[in-house]
């Protein structure tokens, strides 16, 4: 076996299942599943796991298909069927299945296909701390095996959950170093909640769900200072327990995060006429089919496209009607500011947009505190007069700042580039050249380099752009007529 | 490679599949395709004895069915891309 590094700081831990009716499956069979699968790391250890509603568990689970958010597409049935992330913040401990594999449950007569409880059980081995072991047969084996019904856990993962998190008190397995293991997390203390209707504008981190009616017990059980950072602010409630307001932010908690709308723009312009958005009285309207782009990003699962003043959102049905639109009517920009360089959208959900010699954070529509910031708190030289493009590379999902002949990549743990940076984008990045306009990653995960009216796609593999010639933008994006 | 030695072809697939489960370098592809045939013989040299299956060093039938096969998408190897935990450079 082989321990990756982390382990929960203490051993009752949270989970929650985060998708309704995964793969068509009946939830609650799922739930069933799941629970049985950490039952088996629980019977073999000190742990415990307690179901609960939140998106504030320790391990969350997810159901996906292709590009979901985190940089690790699932590929459709067969060859991947799920992935962990290890104990940590953010997604540490959560568990994504794809969700186009032929799941079936253990009681289930139909077994063709890939038995959830089998995979949940490696996935969550991750969650804990395990990564792959070499040992065939063992619950580590990346490879998938099938479990048999009465499944117990093998030596080799029993060591390994041991080791970290000690053996279960009736049941001592073997010759387990002895070792301090986490203890438990304490009762969180009882508090007297305030029901209010205050629109709050901060976090709740001690909130309860008084009046959700779900089959989950109930969970007031709050963050606790002795665990990892909280999950970050993105994480959005269960769809289906989301109150029906889809035209308004979610302003009591900020930590739903508001879909990009144009209902959604800052409170603060609320004095302004309505939107119309192709009345402007500057006569600077881009036209869409004869354009180059500042920058073009996904925020949200749409496309962005900026150039100049302006913005156009590409959705799933294509190009969206009443646009071009002014950037500031969607963020909280300076009313004076004529274009923006780069604009991305970072792990965390929030979006970056760099202008000149600043960089600008956004939560959904909202400008973070603090910002603007100047570009050097980013380690970007004092010398650099501005960002051409910025993306986080579906390769490897880390992020890179463009800039005349150089590139950067971007730690956003720390948020600081990396030491060995800036490097010469023509010896990396093929084809490209220098002063690009834009780079963004598109929804099939691949990366697109824009300059001047055309694009090139990129290919990852073999570091060059697909083909030389460069393509239309307009045609492509916009669907303009070739000519 | 030894002159006597016969190329390795990998392609795209195989190389990506390396790459993803931690046999070979995650950096390479940013530094160029400029990937040593040593570097591809050891890579599945690597996969070949982590999976238990005959280590050849070649991409034969086993090694492709294993490639083939049905598997949990996080890496092989210690890889920082699943974790958030900072690594001493």
């Amino acid at each position: 076996f082989t321990i990756h590094g982390q382990r929960w700081p203490y051993r009752n831990l949270t989970w929650s299942l985060r998708t309704n009716q995964p793969s068509g499956l009946e939830t609650g069979g799922v739930r069933l599943e799941l629970s049985k699968a950490l039952d088996l790391w629980a019977r073999n250890s000190k742990l415990t796991f307690q179901e609960v509603n939140s998106d504030r568990a320790d391990i969350l689970v997810y159901f996906h298909r292709g590009s979901h958010g985190d940089g690790y597409p699932f590929d459709g049935r067969g060859q991947i069927l799920a992935h962990a992330f290890f104990p940590g913040k953010d997604r540490g401990g959560d568990a994504h299945f794809d969700e186009e594999e032929i799941w079936y449950l253990q009681d289930s007569s139909n077994e063709e296909g890939t038995s959830l409880f089998a995979v949940a059980a490696h996935e969550f081995g991750h969650s804990l701390g395990l990564a792959h072991s070499s040992v065939q047969g063992a619950l580590m084996y990346p490879w998938y095996q099938g479990l048999s019904p009465n499944y117990e856990l093998p030596e080799d993962d029993r060591h390994g959950i041991q080791q970290m998190y000690g053996a279960p008190e009736e049941k001592l397995w073997g010759n387990i170093p002895g070792g301090v293991f986490p203890p438990e997390r304490p009762t969180p203390p009882t508090t007297t909640t305030t029901t209010t209707t205050t629109l709050a504008t901060t976090y709740r981190p001690w909130r309860t769900r008084p009046t959700r009616p779900n089959h989950y017990p109930d969970y007031g059980r709050p963050r606790r200072p002795d665990r990892y950072p909280s999950k970050p602010d993105y994480r959005t409630e269960r769809p289906d327990y989301r109150p029906q307001r889809p035209h308004k932010p979610h302003r009591h908690h900020t930590t739903t995060l508001p879909a990009i709308t144009t209902t959604t723009v800052r409170p603060t312009i609320s004095q302004r006429p309505r939107f119309r958005w192709t009345q402007s009285p500057r006569n600077d309207v881009p036209d869409k089919c004869d354009t180059s782009y500042d920058a073009i990003s996904i925020i949200r699962r749409e496309v962005f496209i900026f150039k100049g003043r302006y913005l156009w959102r590409i959705g799933d049905k294509g190009l969206y009607e009443g646009y071009p639109a002014e950037i500031t009517r969607l963020f909280n920009l300076p009313e004076d500011i004529d274009h923006v360089d780069a604009v991305y959208e970072r792990p965390d959900k929030k979006i970056v947009f760099f202008i000149g010699k600043k960089y600008y954070v956004f939560s959904a529509n909202n400008l973070e505190s603090g910002y603007p910031k100047p570009l050097t708190n980013l380690g970007l030289p004092a010398s650099l007069e501005k960002i051409d493009g910025a993306m986080v590379w579906g390769h490897n999902s880390r992020t890179y700042f463009f800039s005349g002949s150089m590139y950067w990549r971007f730690d956003e743990c720390v948020n600081y580039v990396e030491l060995d940076y800036p490097r010469d984008i023509s010896s990396n990045f093929g084809g490209v050249g220098n002063d690009i306009d834009a780079v963004f990653q598109w929804k099939d995960g691949k990366t697109y380099f824009f300059k001047g009216k055309g694009f090139w796609l990129f290919d990852d593999l073999r570091m060059k752009v697909a083909h030389e010639k460069q393509k239309l933008s307009a045609p492509f994006w916009m669907g303009c007529p070739r000519k | 490679a030894s002159p006597s030695s016969s190329m390795i072809y990998a392609d795209d697939k195989v190389q990506s599949y390396l790459t993803k489960f931690g046999y070979l370098p995650e950096s390479n592809p940013e530094t160029g395709n400029l990937r040593t045939e040593d570097q591809l013989r050891d890579a599945i040299r690597n996969l070949q004895r982590f999976s238990g299956i005959p280590v050849t060093g070649e991409i034969d039938d086993a090694t492709r069915k294993l490639m083939k096969a049905r598997r949990c998408g996080l890496s092989d190897r210690q890889n920082p891309r699943y974790s958030r935990t900072r690594r001493k450079r």
